[in-house]
């Protein structure tokens, strides 16, 4: 048995899988669990959906994990899992949030990856595949998607911790999640994907910085979202587009979700702002993840309220 | 296989001021296994830019002696990586 599972302690990946099942077996009218495929070295690729409705109803995908020593990412997931179904019914915004959305959970995005930086090496951040003509091991997923995805040299040598891959999508978790997305187009309506560490809250672009058409909408909702996060426990978020506010990347999920057709996209650069870095305490994952909640909740009435 | 460790493996932070000592951080990079922590990678390292990067115990005497020839000034966030990787465990089996 993988032991007890603990939302204020990080989770291996056996202890996540049971944990999924038990949430869909404990609450069988909020949480289904889809499996969207599965990582280079057979491991499932599960997403929970969680929410009340159809498949017809506005949803918003949220992926953790997609670099595997960024820990407190796939905590998160978890803790937001768990807040939805028990707040559903006692909390207002919460029980409106999922009577009228459905909320697609990536808990771990590189599960290999994941269970390298458990089992073998900590500081480990790409997938595990095999690259060819190479002695050097993993893709970067958030450099695999097929957008601008070889517009910076640097990202084609495999020993590089940002190797973008040989093609774009060529990691089997890459083309999960994007043919999920794309088969799911009509009804998301937002993509949220959570990093750790350096407390920001980015949106597109990465891999330009000309502005993308909505720039206002999203700076507006990335400025109050820090604003409500920071309500908790003063915790300073900075916000922003990637590329201004980090520097330049190609290839990443947010803006390919951006350019799909997914008009609200965002980052999450988890805590904290280096004392720790990868290594948060799990004394401060609960308080990550209750500040982060406003936040997210915050951006999910926002979609609600403004997407068609 | 054996995990691998990181018994008194550092993490520094550098306060990028110029172009200039961006390149004394890359040209580091070149010739030191470096694991860039903020920004992701040695490419992304520029100007006016906070970095954190791991080195390993060995490696950090000679990267603290380039720092300090550049009189560039840097901190010494983890002084025992392994340490840390232990000490995140910090709340105790519900």
């Amino acid at each position: 048995k993988p032991g007890r599972h603990s939302y204020r302690k990080y989770n291996s990946w056996d202890k996540i899988v049971a944990w999924t099942e038990k949430m869909v077996n404990k609450n069988p009218k909020m949480v289904s669990r889809i499996q969207i495929g599965s990582t280079v070295e057979d491991n499932p690729l599960y997403v929970l959906q969680i929410g009340k409705g159809g498949e017809s109803r506005k949803a918003i995908f949220m992926d953790c994990g997609i670099h595997a020593r960024e820990w407190v990412s796939p905590a998160f997931c978890q803790w937001f899992v768990y807040q939805a179904i028990k707040t559903y019914g006692r909390k207002k915004i919460m029980t409106k949030l999922l009577d009228r959305m459905n909320f697609y959970v990536l808990p771990v995005f590189n599960v290999d990856g994941y269970i390298w930086s458990w089992t073998q090496n900590r500081m480990w951040r790409k997938n595990r595949s095999k690259n060819q003509n190479s002695k050097c091991i993993g893709t970067d997923l958030n450099r695999n998607f097929n957008v601008s995805w070889n517009s910076f040299h640097n990202t084609g040598n495999p020993c590089q911790d940002i190797y973008r891959g040989p093609a774009p999508e060529s990691e089997k978790e890459t083309k999960a999640v994007t043919d999920f997305i794309r088969s799911h187009l009509k009804t998301i309506k937002a993509y949220i994907t959570f990093h750790s560490y350096s407390q920001m809250l980015l949106f597109p672009y990465g891999y330009t910085t000309d502005k993308p058409p909505n720039h206002g909408d999203l700076d507006k909702v990335a400025k109050i979202g820090t604003d409500v996060l920071a309500t908790r426990y003063e915790t300073r978020y900075i916000y922003g587009p990637i590329a201004s506010t980090i520097y330049p990347t190609s290839g990443s999920s947010l803006d390919w979700a951006y350019d799909l057709g997914i008009k609200h996209t965002f980052a999450f650069e988890l805590r904290d702002k280096g004392k720790f870095g990868f290594l948060l305490p799990e004394s401060r994952i609960k308080s990550t993840c209750r500040e982060t909640m406003l936040a997210v909740k915050f951006i999910a009435k926002y979609i609600l309220k403004h997407t068609s | 296989i054996a995990p691998v460790r990181f018994d008194r493996e550092k993490v520094f932070r550098v306060k990028i001021q110029d172009e200039k000592e961006a390149n004394i951080i890359k040209d580091l990079a070149k010739t030191n296994e470096i694991d860039f922590w903020y920004p992701d990678a040695m490419h992304h390292v520029a100007a006016q830019m906070t970095v954190d990067f791991r080195v390993s115990e060995k490696e950090s005497q000679s990267i603290q002696s380039a720092l300090d020839q550049n009189k560039m000034p840097y901190q010494i966030l983890i002084n025992d990586l392994q340490e840390e990787i232990e000490k995140q465990f910090d709340v105790k089996e519900d």
